[in-house]
């Protein structure tokens, strides 16, 4: 993974070529674990990094469930890479490490991620197929059983915003879900999406204040602020329906109904020039960033247990 | 490989609540085929929408006619598609040598 090119976007064999190679230069960190399969049999893989202990507290992370968001996935690569190289050297790594495991999936939707690369680079859904419809693919952000079919998502199977025929239809999502749950001690959640430069926090589907979110407000504004300290790049933070707009059935707020305090989704960049085909050279800046946002989250997470 | 060419990113600015259902009248219009890479909310929130050749002329006349202003965040989608996927090609050419 030294010569590994992290300046340019890579297909999912790449993509999981570079995973076992991760988990074969780090055997006493990392590992990769099968969550499931998708829709089109491909294995969800999800790298672990812990330096030992049974079901320690956890972080999650994600960077690929809207497939054509490509500098989430290669984010995601270069989150990897950073954990190994840093664990050991990075003081606040290292300790956050120490007591606790990373699982890290790098490509949410593989499916819909070898469909971008193959047929449609503009692909954001899963591949299942509609019963009696010919339009293809659930939003596996809208499929999880937090206001699952409220306003905020489609009912339409053309829709970019499908919801799905049911809360958890799509084994992308309950693959994930069924992890959590089994995990039983996941403590941060946090899904990273392009674009609009966004920090959110629950809730979506409804107006409504999380109980926390005085708190969550105020981790938000110090990821942002370390996050526009690299480069200059502003973020806008707060909850996802004040924030953007309303958002029925997405991860974090099903991850924060289900008692996962630090739940949160990134918006990554741009704000409004390239959107999802950024250039890849952009890649490294926004991975960059978008680390000491999450650090700052993670650090939290670990120093205030609950 | 779908074709992109001559899909238009236009950003929508809305003035106020009016101008934002007219956006999500324009949502519905199924046979436009538009593709909201950041949908309606709020006024002071910028719409994106990827418009497919066919349809730009109607979706600018729309706009223009219920005086929503728009700007063009994307010429065309298909030229950025071609710089991306050289860029990889170049990559791999390189990775082989």
């Amino acid at each position: 993974t030294g010569t590994f090119s992290y300046t340019t976007y890579h297909t999912l064999e790449e993509i999981d070529e570079f995973i076992d190679l991760l988990v074969a230069e780090n055997p006493n960190l990392v590992s990769k674990i099968e969550i499931g399969n998708s829709y089109e049999g491909r294995p969800l893989n999800v790298l672990k990094f812990s330096t030992g202990g049974s079901n320690r507290p956890a972080i999650w992370i994600d960077t690929g469930i809207h497939s054509r968001e490509w500098v989430t996935q290669a984010t995601g690569i270069w989150f990897a890479k950073k954990i190994t190289e840093d664990y050991g050297q990075d003081e606040t790594l290292t300790a956050i490490l120490d007591s606790m495991d990373i699982f890290l999936e790098i490509v949410t939707n593989p499916d819909g991620f070898a469909y971008t690369h193959s047929s449609n680079r503009l692909w954001r859904k899963t591949r299942s197929i509609n019963a009696g419809s010919s339009c293809v693919g659930v939003d596996p952000n809208r499929n999880w059983d937090a206001g699952f079919g409220l306003t905020g998502a489609s009912s339409n199977p053309c829709s970019e915003t499908y919801h799905g025929k049911s809360a958890f239809s799509e084994v992308e999502v309950k693959s994930v879900v069924d992890f959590v749950t089994n995990h039983g001690n996941i403590k941060a959640f946090i899904s990273i999406h392009s674009y609009s430069q966004l920090l959110m926090y629950p809730y979506g589907y409804t107006a409504t204040q999380a109980t926390h979110q005085a708190e969550l407000d105020e981790v938000a504004k110090a990821a942002v602020d370390n996050l526009a300290s690299l480069y200059g790049t502003k973020y806008e933070y707060g909850s996802t329906i004040t924030t953007i707009y309303q958002a029925s059935g997405s991860s974090i707020d099903w991850t924060y109904n289900s008692g996962i305090k630090y739940s949160y989704t990134f918006e990554l960049r741009d704000t409004g020039y390239y959107g999802f085909l950024l250039p890849a050279k952009q890649i490294i800046p926004t991975a960059q960033e978008t680390w000491l946002g999450l650090i700052t989250i993670m650090d939290y997470t670990l120093n205030h247990p609950y | 490989k779908e074709d992109f060419s001559g899909h238009q990113v236009l950003r929508i600015s809305t003035a106020n609540e009016a101008q934002v259902e007219k956006v999500r009248e324009l949502e519905k219009l199924e046979h436009l085929q538009l593709d909201f890479w950041r949908g309606p909310s709020y006024p002071s929130i910028p719409i994106d929408v990827r418009v497919p050749f066919p349809s730009v002329q109607s979706v600018k006349v729309f706009l223009e006619a219920n005086g929503i202003k728009y700007s063009t965040m994307i010429e065309d989608v298909q030229l950025l598609l071609d710089e991306e996927q050289e860029e990889m090609l170049a990559f791999r050419s390189r990775a082989r040598s």
